[in-house]
């Protein structure tokens, strides 16, 4: 998984 | 994916497409605050930053370039071909303090300490306040045109209804992120007043005014 890149909002 | 975000989103898209009309349309962009505008595209930089890194749909992605590339856009054109209709002397807010507010705030109050996260964490406490110049300029001036009024509308409308749509994942899919929940509450309180001299004016056919 990339780092901290668990957003998945706008 | 709920009626909450989805709204929201398309309120976002209709505010940037309104504010596009309306420099279009007046052929100026007086009574747009350039300061907000290079806020916002800061904000869409720094968050999406995961652009290339992180997919989530192509939904996601389009909104993404867009946001991106539309307050880009108004930015240039701002500084270009729109330069003379607006008056920095009227736009005074000192932005500093909102680009170095949300520097602490984000590097006291974050999730994880990486790279990614962190200017994550950034554009959400700085689009909290990004309209603060805006909102200033207005005060100063006492005013604004109906349709700047519909954008500013659309575009406050929009966090709102992500705030209720933070409440609505909680509920039903146990989903919770403080920080975007918190800035999203505090972007609504500064729209406050705003929110109110629109419903009890522009919604009836007047002119926005302060009083």
């Amino acid at each position: 998984a990339v780092e901290g890149a668990t957003h998945d909002e706008l | 994916m709920n009626v909450f975000r989805l709204v929201a989103d398309l309120m976002h898209l209709a505010s940037i497409l309104i504010l596009l009309l309306k420099i279009r349309k007046t052929r100026s962009a007086a009574g747009i605050s350039f300061k907000s505008q290079l806020l916002y595209l800061i904000v869409f930089v720094t968050r999406y930053l995961d652009l290339f890194t992180h997919w989530v749909s192509l939904y996601n992605t389009a909104m993404k370039v867009f946001f991106i590339a539309s307050s880009g856009y108004i930015v240039y054109q701002m500084q270009r071909r729109y330069r003379a209709t607006w008056d920095p002397a009227l736009d005074t807010f000192r932005i500093e303090f909102l680009l170095g507010g949300a520097a602490v705030m984000s590097l006291i109050f974050h999730t994880k300490f990486t790279f990614l996260e962190l200017f994550w964490t950034y554009s959400i406490w700085l689009e909290a306040v990004a309209i603060l110049p805006q909102l200033f300029q207005m005060s100063r001036t006492g005013e604004a045109e109906t349709i700047t009024a519909h954008y500013l509308f659309a575009l406050g409308a929009y966090r709102g209804l992500y705030v209720v749509n933070w409440i609505y994942r909680y509920a039903t899919e146990g989903y919770w992120e403080w920080i975007p929940f918190l800035a999203g509450m505090v972007q609504t309180v500064l729209y406050a007043d705003f929110f109110y001299v629109y419903f009890s004016r522009v919604m009836r056919g007047k002119k926005f005014e302060l009083p």
